[in-house]
């Protein structure tokens, strides 16, 4: 099974 | 003060109706400089970010910087009663602004709507998304990127997408069966907005959702092209380029086994 992980993942918060 | 109005106001029709779907609630960021939206589904694992420039709009004022608050599925609704070709003009008081005014103004000048949508607080997160060197970006007809989609949803709900030197192929696997679509690097000069254009650094492969790209393939008719931007273990990038500014939108890829 694949993982979706969420964007925040990806992208920091400032 | 803020007031932007908007000569081509079909274009603000065709934005709703391209973050509707996957954004209910979402404050648009009006500055200096143009009116800003960035917002994620309710998932997190999509991005909406448009942004429309100032000297897009005829006339633009905004003295400081606020967010108006917006429901999107009443301000379609609303922007549905204006005309494809009329003139549409936003406007609002400040910070305090409890409601948005539009009007819509006919190509004639001799029908003018007006409407008041209430707007909303909304406590929204904001990402800051870095500017990423991609492995591979594409350029190609939006069309064709939308019937890809659409064609792979019959096969899957999901899409790889295998990137290399001259070709971009996706490919669907189900129950079913399977399916792909190989599109190579191809140059018109008379006719760019047909070409199919690579540019890599190096190969990529990634899986993506295809309920998500279908989505974000509501932005076709802001532009006939669109652009492609992967890189491994990186969310992809789906821009729309408009005249007056950009709608990108951002997919979490879904990684290992």
């Amino acid at each position: 099974v694949k993982e979706q992980y969420s964007l925040e993942f990806y992208f920091n918060k400032p | 003060m803020f007031e932007a109005r908007l000569i081509q106001g079909g274009l603000l029709k065709k934005l709703l109706e391209s973050v509707k779907e996957l954004v209910t609630d979402a404050n648009f960021d009006c500055s200096e400089s143009g009116i800003a939206l960035q917002a994620m589904d309710n998932s997190h694992v999509a991005l909406v970010s448009l942004l429309l420039r100032s000297e897009g709009f005829d006339p633009y004022r905004c003295d400081r910087g606020f967010s108006l608050g917006v429901n999107l599925n009443s301000l379609n609704k609303i922007l549905k009663c204006a005309g494809n070709d009329d003139i549409i003009t936003l406007r609002a008081d400040d910070n305090s602004a409890d409601s948005l005014s539009l009007s819509f103004e006919n190509p004639n000048n001799d029908r003018i709507g007006e409407y008041e949508l209430k707007l909303m607080d909304i406590d929204q997160e904001h990402l800051s998304i870095p500017e990423t060197d991609y492995d591979a970006t594409i350029i190609m007809p939006s069309a064709e990127f939308q019937r890809i989609c659409r064609d792979l949803t019959v096969v899957s709900e999901s899409v790889t997408i295998d990137v290399s030197k001259d070709t971009i192929k996706f490919t669907a696997e189900g129950e079913l069966g399977s399916g792909n679509i190989k599109l190579k690097s191809t140059s018109s000069i008379d006719k760019p907005e047909e070409s199919v254009n690579i540019e890599l650094g190096q190969d990529v492969s990634l899986q993506f959702s295809l309920k998500y790209l279908m989505n974000f393939t509501k932005g076709t008719p802001l532009s006939e092209q669109v652009i492609l931007c992967l890189s491994e273990k990186m969310p992809l990038l789906v821009e729309y380029k408009m005249d007056i500014g950009y709608i990108r939108y951002y997919l979490a890829p879904k990684i290992g086994d």
